[in-house]
């Protein structure tokens, strides 16, 4: 399973 | 107006072919301090970013920030047209609708002018925060985009371990297994064409990527001899190639997980 990079870096 | 020139030209080039066929369109921001992009492919599972500092560039002015949307394939396209000693200017109007791209040989003899239209894109721009990864492995370029592409010939995923002796790849498939290691080395003679393998290891890692996304990053392995990866348990890894001294390219992978 791959989780999107965006869950691991926020919002600026 | 944003105006900005590189004299060594082919970084622009390198950089392009580096990320043409892992992201599609992207937004240049440009600022008094220099360029940046960051770009997600197109299944959001890795991202791009690029620095290129404004003291890299022999001339550079950007009156106020602005962000130049390009298609980069199109412009990976035009800027193949680039001599290798060929110096480039980027030029856009205060909005970035149109932007000039001019390369001059270096005896000045041959100038070309090309002008892409630029894209309104809408991105997300994500905070990545500084961190101190665990295991930071620093070896030749073109030793990691080799050992991608044999792990490749059995697999779809790779397991990188760290550990105070050395870095393993493994990958797994349905012909069978392969399993790559390298030990700390030293580099020949001092020689930069020919870097060693050095880990600062603060903890030991062990995890897995897709080969695949790992094998688009090595596109970028003519900017620099030497690569670092680096890497922390439950987090991206970081794969970086330096662009001149001027700044660098950074891509974030996200680690495969147990389903």
């Amino acid at each position: 399973m791959q989780r999107s990079i965006a869950s691991f870096f926020g919002a600026p | 107006m944003f105006e900005a020139r590189l004299p060594q030209g082919d970084l622009l080039k390198k950089i392009l072919e580096a990320v043409k066929d892992l992201v599609t369109d992207a937004n240049f921001d440009c600022s008094s301090t220099g360029i940046s992009l960051q770009a997600m492919d197109s299944s959001h599972v890795s991202l791009v970013s690029l620095l290129m500092r404004a003291d890299g560039f022999d001339h550079f002015r950007c009156d106020r920030n602005i962000s130049i949307g390009l298609n980069l394939l199109a412009m990976s396209k035009v800027v193949r047209c680039v001599g290798n000693n060929d110096a480039v200017t980027m030029k856009a109007d205060d909005n970035g609708d149109l932007v000039t791209l001019m390369f001059e040989s270096q005896d000045g003899s041959k100038v070309s002018d090309w002008q892409l239209r630029g894209l309104d894109i809408d991105s997300e721009r994500l905070g990545i925060p500084s961190t101190d990864y665990s295991s930071v492995v620093t070896m030749p370029s073109a030793e990691f985009a080799r050992i991608c592409r044999d792990l490749s010939v059995i697999g779809d995923t790779v397991v990188i371990t760290t550990t105070k002796e050395g870095v393993t790849f493994a990958s797994k498939g349905e012909l069978g297994t392969g399993k790559i290691a390298l030990r700390q080395s030293a580099a020949i003679d001092d020689d930069a064409d020919s870097p060693g393998v050095s880990i600062e290891l603060q903890e030991p890692v062990s995890q897995s990527f897709a080969l695949r996304y790992l094998s688009f990053f090595t596109k970028a392995t003519p900017l620099a001899p030497t690569v670092t990866i680096s890497m922390s348990n439950g987090v991206p890894l970081v794969v970086e190639y330096p662009v001149g001294d001027m700044g660098h390219i950074r891509f974030y992978l996200a680690p495969k997980v147990e389903d």
